[in-house]
Formats: structure tokens, sequence, C-alpha cells
């Protein structure tokens, strides 16, 4: 039994909506080290998508670490990521534990 | 000391 191993999960969320539909809190320096998904909002990308839960914590966006980003690093990190042309979908490495990998 | 108003900092998308 032991120790539940805590994993991480790539969500690959299609831009399939005009928004992406998510809010985040934490950040580096706040009780909350790693922006955590507090809601997501019906109708957007990531409801469409129906894989991103309220109450992951975000890894990594696009591949980019969101490891000792402030909030309004990460935030800002992740609204460019959905509104770059670039690319068609946003690329989120999250896990269900509370915990920084 | 109570939390930094910074601490429940939300940002929707």
């Amino acid at each position: 039994p032991g120790l539940l191993e805590p994993t991480s999960t790539l969500v690959r969320v299609a831009k399939s909506a005009s928004t992406l539909g998510i809010a985040i809190e934490g950040g580096a320096n706040t009780r909350q080290p790693l922006p955590r998904i507090v809601t997501i909002q019906r109708g957007g990308s990531a409801h469409n998508c129906g894989q991103l839960k309220v109450g992951q914590v975000i890894l990594e966006v696009n591949g980019a670490t969101m490891r000792g980003r402030e909030h309004r690093d990460a935030a800002r990190l992740i609204a460019e990521a959905f509104k770059t042309k670039e690319r068609d979908h946003v690329d989120f490495l999250v896990t269900e534990f509370n915990v920084a990998l | 000391s109570p939390p930094k108003d910074y601490e429940d900092e939300v940002t929707f998308f």
C-alpha cells in the first residue's frame, strides 16, 4: 500500500472557445507555491476539454515550469499560451496532489 | 502577522 505516488498528467486543451475558462490562485512566495485551479467556467475551452479539474496544481504550461514563478508571472504565461496563434492548444502538466513534484 | 493580501490573488482567463 504505502504512500500514494504523486502522478502528473499531461492535458492538451484545444482552444475550442474564445476563453480558456479557468481561474488560478497561488504562485511562488505564497502558501500555494504552484498555481492551483480554483474555477472551471462552463463553456470555456478547459470545460469543453473535460480533463482539467478544480484543485489540480499546474506544474508546467507548454513545457515551461511554473516552479518559482510568482502569481503574476505564471498568469501572464498562461494568458500568452492561450492567446498565441502559433498553437491551437495549450498543454498543461497537472497533478492531483497538492505537492510540488 | 496576517498573510499579505496578494496571498489570495486569483486570476481568471
